[in-house]
């Protein structure tokens, strides 16, 4: 899977999701990623993000509307993302990571898999990862 | 507001540290696409899709070419794009030899009153709108081929393990 959230200098906000699915699914498997609420989500008014991982949890956690919601509810970008993936990981014991952009520009990267590989531009800088705590 | 544009390449296991640092240079590049989008007059839409294009064409990434193959050994996709703005959003599901899921799921977004259109459906909307699809196997890798392999063999052992 793969995904892309991004703002514009008047605070527009999108957010963008794209997956071959899982190793071993049946043919006609649908996954989160086309489900806006669980793999992508936007609103100007909250912030942006794009879900990976365990697909079938994903859906079913709603990941990317509860991190909207969280923010909503005034946690910031970062640990909107982190403690829902992690409350997600704790309630139905599979594994994720998110990407997230909150309507101030405030950047949120989390994941409870191994890894997961990153990047954002922001100005002249660009910023990335893949292991924990880059 | 300083333009920002986040990318991600999936979250796993990702052992192979090879792989790691070609994921890591593809969403670089990913970040790169997008942003140069957005700063020279594109919109934010613009530049996401244009960020998960560059992804979905290069064969590391599990979207577009070189996504895993189902266990008839196909591959199938699923996109989706949001705009904060109005809410507005497209989705497509299970589509074949589309090789940018993503901008199908844009003319989803920008044509139809839908949100999602799945299967065979999507395919006869993409030609609609002139989005011609490859060839039947042509997103299928030796990678992905050689992954369904090793998986499979691993199915095997365990429910042998399971005696």
């Amino acid at each position: 899977t793969v995904g892309a959230v991004g703002i514009d200098s008047d605070g527009g906000l999108a957010a963008a999701t794209s997956t071959g699915g899982r190793q071993g699914k049946l043919a006609g498997r649908s996954s989160d990623t086309c489900m806006i609420g669980s793999g992508t989500y936007a609103d100007d008014n909250i912030g942006a993000v794009s879900t990976t991982g365990h697909g079938e949890t994903i859906a079913k956690f709603c990941l990317a509307h509860s991190i909207i919601k969280a923010m909503e509810r005034g946690q910031s970008a970062e640990e909107a993302t982190q403690n829902c993936v992690e409350l997600m990981t704790k309630r139905l014991n599979n594994t994720a990571g998110a990407i997230t952009l909150s309507n101030r520009g405030e950047v949120g990267v989390a994941f409870s898999t191994n890894r997961m590989s990153w990047a954002y531009q922001k100005g002249d800088h660009l910023y990335f990862g893949i292991d924990k705590n880059e | 507001m300083e333009p920002v544009i986040l990318v991600h390449g999936g979250a796993g296991a990702i052992s192979d540290d090879a792989k790691a640092q070609e994921l890591l240079a593809g969403v670089k590049g990913a970040a790169k696409t997008g942003y140069k989008v957005l700063t020279s007059g594109g919109g934010v839409v613009d530049a996401v899709e244009a960020a998960v294009r560059s992804m979905e064409d290069e064969e590391i990434f599990n979207a577009g070419l070189g996504s895993v193959l189902n266990l008839e050994g196909e591959v199938e996709m699923d996109a989706s794009i949001m705009v904060g703005s109005d809410l507005s959003a497209g989705a497509v599901t299970v589509v074949k030899d589309i090789k940018n899921p993503i901008s199908l799921a844009r003319l989803v977004m920008d044509k139809t009153d839908h949100v999602l259109l799945a299967a065979e459906g999507a395919k006869k909307f993409a030609q609609l709108h002139k989005v011609v699809p490859l060839q039947p196997g042509a997103l299928v890798t030796d990678a992905s081929k050689k992954a369904l392999a090793k998986w499979r063999e691993k199915q095997v052992e365990a429910s042998a393990e399971l005696g």
